[in-house]
């Protein structure tokens, strides 16, 4: 019998092995965790978020993703640690404990499962997902320059063939629109934090415009706590800012989609390595990734949870 | 499946916008392939470039006649693919 306790967290593995493990994770928690469906892949593979919930109705939730760009697979690595652990620490840790039991939590492990699947079987290397671009041999939009924030602007590209190709409109690929879909009918998403790796940044909006964020001091204030917690585990130091500020402009990003529609705690981790392996990160590096990682969550979802909106 | 034998990741850093600004015409050369992990940004923030085999000595030689320094952050990307790809199996065998 399979159980989330014999999986080995300090390895990569396939698209069908998390999957599978995502309907281990909910059969040995029922009372915590669901497997939610909210859309397929372009080539038709299901798009699962894991709902952590103590119960209750029209809760404010807090919104995590790792695995946007399919190659930095230190970042699912990291999403299944991280989800393992929620669940082992609630009813032991008092922050996990109070934040599930006032909030949800949702949790997309793998947001680009047909870019996941091809570096697994074709290019270890794919960033973008797998969709075909109308009149060009180059496949594949960078679900990270999709969304309809600054789409279009600086730091994407209109050639399908590079790796920051922003796709034909704004949330034109459908693992972004799905997320889009999701977090606009949910209606009470108070966070998101979304996983890539690498270069060691903990950054917030915006990326598709230098003006500083309405709250941007505030995010400053969490990110510098949460950078400092996660050096305090390893060392492992980080930068922080907002993203047109610390790396440079990016149109059509995530969290400044997030921004712009209400989420006020929106932030992106750029996890490990700065200077040895790039996202070819050693799967002896994926325990001590997320462990260093976790205390950085957990600030920001203490302070989601304590300043309500 | 894709091999990437020989190929190489080079930690690139820009002195100054203008460097900033070869290394992105330097991207552009759709026939080198080149891929940046990370990106061109800014004056002294590392640039992280991937470098097919075949195209290695004329990027090298592009970057040393600009005067743009670098260093060999990964000697053969297939070598680490080759080893990710062994622990993985090692793995699934335990």
């Amino acid at each position: 019998e399979r159980s989330t306790s014999t999986f080995d967290f300090a390895s990569y593995h396939t698209l069908d092995e998390i999957y599978d493990w995502l309907n281990t994770l909910v059969a040995d928690h029922p009372n915590l965790v669901s497997k939610l469906h909210i859309g397929q892949s372009y080539e038709k593979r299901p798009l699962y978020v894991l709902k952590f919930s103590t119960g209750g109705s029209n809760r404010s939730a807090i919104w995590l993703d790792t695995g946007i760009h399919s190659r930095e697979w230190i970042t699912q690595a990291t999403g299944v640690w991280t989800a393992n652990k929620i669940v082992e620490e609630y009813g032991q840790d008092p922050s996990v404990t109070a934040i599930l039991d006032s909030m949800d939590i949702f949790f997309e492990i793998i947001v680009n499962p047909d870019g996941f699947a091809f570096t697994h079987s074709s290019n270890r290397l794919w960033r973008k997902t797998r969709s075909i671009n109308a009149g060009s041999p180059c496949v594949g939009v960078d679900p990270n320059r999709n969304w309809d924030a600054g789409f279009g602007g600086a730091g994407s590209s209109s050639n399908p063939c590079s790796e920051t190709y922003r796709g034909p409109y704004a949330h034109s690929e459908s693992e972004v629109k799905s997320i889009v879909d999701f977090i606009c009918g949910h209606g009470s998403v108070k966070s998101i934090i979304s996983i890539h790796s690498y270069s060691q940044m903990l950054l917030y909006p915006y990326g598709y415009k230098t003006v500083p964020a309405p709250n941007h001091q505030e995010l400053n204030e969490v990110a510098k706590k949460a950078v400092s917690d996660l050096a305090a585990v390893y060392g492992t130091k980080y930068t922080y800012g907002s993203i047109a500020d610390t790396i440079y402009m990016a149109g059509g990003t995530s969290v400044d989609w997030a921004y712009d529609n209400g989420v006020k705690y929106s932030f992106t981790f750029e996890l490990r390595d700065t200077g040895r392996y790039g996202f070819l990160l050693p799967s002896s590096q994926i325990i001590p990734t997320a462990t260093e990682t976790w205390p950085a969550l957990l600030d920001i979802m203490v302070h989601v949870l304590e300043h309500p909106y | 499946e894709k091999l990437f034998v020989g190929d190489q990741v080079l930690r690139v850093t820009a002195r100054d916008e203008e460097q900033i600004a070869l290394l992105r015409v330097l991207g552009e050369r759709t026939e080198l392939q080149l891929d940046f992990w990370r990106h061109p940004a800014r004056p002294g923030l590392p640039a992280d470039l991937q470098v097919p085999f075949p195209c290695l000595q004329e990027v090298k030689t592009f970057l040393e006649s600009n005067n743009i320094s670098y260093s060999v952050m990964i000697e053969d990307v297939q070598e680490l693919l080759d080893e990710e790809k062994k622990t993985m199996n090692k793995s699934r065998r335990t």
